[in-house]
């Protein structure tokens, strides 16, 4: 018996990089 | 002169990128509609932020794209970011995907994108404009 498995559903801003500056000043 | 690109190892690495990457994923926009992953426009992103609470996009720029030090399977790609025109570098697998504001998914290796994930995806350039977050409210 194979039971369904729930596809994976990822949120939008997982693929957009977190690109912060570098805090200096 | 630009310079060519190092011939890769005959051993292929296996793919470490994160699974959302591979074409047919689910992606939840932050207005709840579904989507997959190679039918995302700049919309929806500006959109998903738009809503968002605590998540902005900002602009930013391909400065430069070379070689990592480290390994031929990374580049360093380095943006100028948002407004204020932020230097930042960041080294990814050269197989990584940027989303390129009105183009699409883009990487420094697309032949390899589309071999390893299925995605879609044209070369990443000097002057691409990718779409990046950043927080709303720093303060």
């Amino acid at each position: 018996n194979v039971e369904p498995r729930s596809v994976p559903v990822f949120p939008w801003h997982s693929l957009v990089p977190f690109l912060e500056p570098s805090q200096s000043g | 002169a630009p310079s060519a690109p190092p011939s890769l190892s005959s051993t292929v690495a296996p793919p470490s990128l994160p699974p959302y990457f591979i074409k047919g994923s689910i992606i939840q926009l932050a207005d709840g509609e579904l989507k997959r992953v190679e039918d995302l426009k700049t919309e929806d992103f500006i959109q998903s932020a738009e809503i968002s609470t605590e998540l902005k996009i900002d602009s930013s720029t391909v400065e430069r794209i070379e070689g990592s030090h480290t390994s031929p399977n990374f580049a360093v790609v380095q943006f100028s970011v948002g407004e204020h025109r932020a230097q930042v570098s960041v080294e990814v697998l050269v197989e990584y995907p940027f989303f390129v504001f009105g183009q699409g998914w883009s990487s420094c290796c697309p032949d390899r994108t589309t071999q390893l994930l299925e995605l879609p995806c044209t070369k990443l350039s000097v002057g691409d404009v990718c779409i990046s977050l950043t927080l709303k409210n720093l303060r």
